[in-house]
């Protein structure tokens, strides 16, 4: 007979959690890193903080290999009647919204604390001072993994001397520092490489302190919460939008849910729907709902999504990066306008460096980027990788392998289309292959007249 | 100011649903078929029933491109109580045990459900048979997102005329057969082919019907649940253990709790821990617990995990498989003893066919299983590709491409380490990866007798 049960989503990701990166000590290291990391900067530069970041890991016990990760920010905190489920249940958490941040699951930091937890028995240390708050609030939690919620060991309030804001998060996991340096490295040198606006404090186990200190004072425009656009609509979405949104007409619903609807263009789409703008939304069945959905995703009178609720890195900020890291005689950087796919805004953007350090290899050097967050696992797999080696013709480009030849790729959207929960590597999402595809051979045309003028003096040289 | 909130299991896979396989409308209608196929494969051979599958998939709509895809089964079908949640709950299923079946998540049907549910808006059809149940229930369900629980909008009972038992399960998706009909066909033909006591029909939107009839009445033996092994161990684990398991000492815990533990193997080991083989489990602390996860995990003594809990393919059907589809003039398989990796039991079985009627290539074919089911995604992102490319000089077994070269891989686990839950590719296990490559030489080997044979009779004839 079989024996039927449920699983809480903590008990789920427990007991998959190579599925999110954590498959063995050396992966959960730098896993655990990158989901502190990544919440720090989440919680300043979205909100116009510039931001100061403090990782350190070090050794925790002499017997067995579990060490301490500590991130500390300068971001905005977290409310304290937040901060049990925030970092005790899984799937839970405030970027659940149509806006381009690095984290999207509301699992990230949960999995370094079960992770920490079954390998350590350690809970996790939490202080935070929300923006404007005179207080400082200290937690202590583990995670019930079979009721799916927060266990809070500890929990102290102190007033601040001195006014001040952020967080810090500290876990004790066993890892392998040996095998994880260099990519621990990597991974932080490469995110410093994209935001030159940060402070970044690296101290690891040996004792050394990597310092990729702020270059830039200007932060990027933060992102801005948006509406759905109709090209992303399903029974479901519609249904959901339905019950949350006070209209008493359909022309009404449409032009406050979604973005790109204006009165004219709902007027213009329920014409070419044939459906009267004045029926009550909630009195749609589910039929009429299916249609409606299907005409919404066929409009093609609807403006395309706008950028306004991405971030993108900026041509500046590519060249910069890549100049700094990689010492190239040449250049280039292209920023695409904003496209979308299933109705979410993206943004493409491509830098080529060629020349000077990079030595000279079979393939191109593949920097990987989505939403800010440098990518180092799982290269084969990512549709950056796919375009960069099989859709361009390097040839065509005047480049001949072995060359020295560095790519980078950053994908920024309200949802990366990623292949799972670990971010590592993009889906081959046909909207998103074809602007990488275009935002590269944009770059390469440019690397192509460099190529061919540096021919010619050399050319001219010779006689 | 941050919107904190909460999501439900089914509302997380909506959201993330292209990390379940469902990314676009081809992909899912592959996913939604094979989920429906694997469910059934698992209530007929793990239970001793030689199965008779019939899949169908037609063009539900002439406007749109939906489809309804049926899978029927002469299983152990599901007991009514149990039906809503197995159909309308994520992260609910049967499968959350120590034993080998294609399923594991708890996750598969729900997935293809809440994929037509937004979709096409149709509920789920599911009639069952129980075993020895003298009547037939029949159900149609809709998922509510956000309470991740079923709406069950009719449930029927009738009595039957004749004895029989089994499952059908009906869904309409929307889809894209003309892109996915390739690999949809494809994964039938390699399900049959690793399953020659299994009948099935597969009927396409075409109308073409592909039957792959029974060729072997033996089913192979059932693998059978086991307990954990205590390689297996972490702090979270123990705990649920001691609580599950009446045990009044540690000694008698140790007995009762693990796979390979025997009274003896116990007495040493607790010696080896230098703990008290009467310490009352319940009374272990947790630096106590953290204690004896780190010294199971360190301790020799125990047998290593056995085979009983797993179901290979065998050599006999691995070369019979590739014999049929490919038709070579060298075959050879290869079933190595049972290994283990954090504690699960796992086999490797490889299958090496040459020359014949395999046309030659760059690289060889590379026909991946896990646990029976046929991988057709992700190649590169999987271990089997990284060995078989990567390590393995196969000039060494006289190979040089381009070359007729085939490869068959399977591995076969009470948790295989698959990259997703999308099961597409394996995840690099150190222990996984060796045992693949062990297999391969082991196969390459014979294969190599062959091909030296081969050259000296090419070679004697020319004299
Ligand atoms: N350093 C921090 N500063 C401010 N808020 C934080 C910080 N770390 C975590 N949080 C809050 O806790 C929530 C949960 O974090 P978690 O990493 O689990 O999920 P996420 O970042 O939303 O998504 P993902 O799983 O993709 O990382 C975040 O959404 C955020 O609101
Ligand atoms: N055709 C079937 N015959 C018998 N039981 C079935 C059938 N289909 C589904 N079930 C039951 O429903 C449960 C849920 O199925 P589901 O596919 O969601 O999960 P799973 O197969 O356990 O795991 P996975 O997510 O890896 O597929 C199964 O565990 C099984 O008990
Ligand atoms: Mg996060
Ligand atoms: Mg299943």
């Amino acid at each position: 007979p079989e024996k039927f049960k449920s699983l809480s989503p903590a008990e789920f990701f427990y007991r998959n959690r190579e599925i999110a990166g954590f498959s063995n000590p050396a992966r959960a290291l730098y896993q655990t890193v990158r989901e502190l990391v990544e919440n720090a900067l989440d919680a300043t530069d979205c909100y116009g903080i510039l931001p100061t970041i403090q990782v350190e890991i070090s050794r925790e016990s002499n017997e067995a290999p579990h060490y301490r990760v500590t991130v500390a920010d300068n971001g905005i905190g977290i409310p304290p009647e937040h901060v049990p489920q925030a970092f005790g249940q899984v799937l839970y958490g405030s970027k659940y919204v149509l806006k381009q941040t690095r984290g999207m699951f509301g699992l990230g930091v949960k999995m370094a604390i079960l992770y920490g937890q079954i390998t350590t028995g350690k809970p996790v240390i939490v202080e935070t001072v929300p923006y404007r708050s005179k207080y400082k609030y200290s937690f202590k939690i583990l995670i019930d993994i079979e009721k799916n919620q927060p266990i809070v060991l500890e929990r102290k309030v102190r007033k601040l001397k001195r006014r001040r804001h952020g967080t810090l998060v500290s876990v004790v996991v066993e890892g392998d520092w040996g095998r994880a340096k260099s990519r621990i490295i990597e991974y932080i040198k490469r995110t410093a490489m994209v935001a030159p606006y940060a402070n970044i404090y690296f101290k690891d186990p040996d004792g050394n302190v990597h310092h990729y200190p702020r270059v830039i004072r200007k932060l990027p425009p933060p992102p801005k919460e948006t509406k759905p656009h109709p090209h992303g609509v399903d029974i479901e979405l519609l249904k959901t939008l339905i019950s949350n949104i006070e209209a008493n007409t359909l022309l009404e619903f449409l032009i406050k849910a979604f973005q790109s609807v204006g009165e004219k263009a709902a007027k213009e789409f329920l014409e070419f729907a044939k459906l009267d703008p004045n029926i009550k939304p909630s009195e749609l069945s589910i039929d009429d709902l299916k249609y409606l959905a299907m005409k919404l995703k066929e409009f093609n009178g609807f403006k395309s999504p706008r950028g306004t609720s991405l971030s993108p890195l900026g041509e500046e900020i590519i060249e910069a990066g890549l100049k700094q890291i990689l010492k190239p005689e040449f250049v280039v950087a292209v920023t695409r306008k904003p496209s979308a796919y299933s109705g979410h805004p993206f943004i493409v953007e491509v830098g080529i460096a060629y020349g000077g350090q990079i030595p000279p290899a079979e393939t191109p050097y593949l920097y990987r980027f989505a939403n800010k967050i440098p990518l180092l696992y799982d290269e084969k797999a990512d549709v950056a990788w796919k375009v960069v080696t099989e859709e361009i013709d390097w040839r065509n480009y005047g480049v001949t392998f072995p060359a020295p030849l560095a790519i980078l790729t950053h994908i920024c959207s309200t949802k990366v289309p990623y292949k799972g929960v670990g971010k590592e590597s993009v889906a081959e999402v046909p909207e998103v292959e074809r602007e990488l595809k275009n935002a590269i051979r944009e770059a390469a045309r440019k690397l192509k007249t460099y190529i061919s003028k540096k021919m010619r003096e050399l050319e001219a040289k010779k006689k």
